[in-house]
């Protein structure tokens, strides 16, 4: 399960 | 994390910080909406699920946990402190929030990455964000005079909204294949929602003079 680049956004 | 992304993200907690500072110290919300605070919970609520399930570092579990812990505090001051409460302008704040909620969720079934009920959710909280602001402006145009705390404190947000902008851009030009069209548009779309208020509020302090806005 690999999240996606934006997920580390707030 | 670059430097835009960092400073995007203290001027959100400042914000917050101004917002909560000036209910704590003056014992009122006057000028502030509730409906606007409500949808900021629901934002929060729905994007971090994924506290639950997955890890990215210290620091963005620690500031989601504070923006969480800060947008029900706001609440809890709006609505059940005995003196707080008695400030909230309930008959200027009646923004009917369905207007914003049902089409973003239905955007967020039809536009997503993923049909899964936490991506769904992921989206829809993306595409509340760029509105949730609308009951704020509203109120403030209602009320006319702008008190400097709240005003600050929309300024802050919109500088939050601007600097991610900024931060895309570099990290568009520095990570190979980063792409992220949802929410690229959504925060563009909710940075010019500030555009507005943005004039009026350098105009005032070019002036020197308090906030005001047209009729």
């Amino acid at each position: 399960f690999k999240l996606r680049e934006d997920k580390d956004e707030l | 994390m670059n430097i835009f992304r960092l400073a995007g993200d203290m001027t959100h907690l400042l914000s917050i910080i101004v917002l909560l500072l000036k209910i704590q110290a003056t014992k009122s919300c006057a000028g502030v909406s509730l409906k606007t605070q409500e949808l900021y919970a629901v934002v929060f609520v729905t994007r971090y699920l994924d506290l639950f399930y997955s890890f990215i570092s210290l620091y963005n579990t620690v500031m989601k946990i504070i923006f969480l812990l800060t947008a029900f505090t706001i609440i809890w001051y709006m609505r059940k402190h005995k003196v707080v409460c008695q400030t909230y302008d309930k008959e200027q704040d009646t923004f009917r929030v369905l207007f914003l909620i049902v089409p973003c969720f239905v955007l967020a079934l039809l536009v997503n990455h993923e049909m899964s009920v936490t991506e769904v959710l992921w989206t829809f909280s993306i595409y509340l964000e760029a509105v949730a602001i609308l009951p704020q402006l509203v109120l403030l145009q209602r009320t006319k005079n702008v008190d400097n705390l709240t005003g600050n404190y929309i300024f802050m947000l919109g500088s939050y909204r601007a600097l991610y902008l900024v931060n895309w851009v570099y990290r568009y030009f520095t990570e190979l294949g980063y792409r992220q069209w949802i929410v690229w548009v959504s925060g563009t779309v909710q940075t010019c929602v500030y555009l507005d208020f943005f004039y009026y509020y350098v105009q005032a302090w070019r002036n020197n003079e308090r906030m005001k806005l047209p009729g």
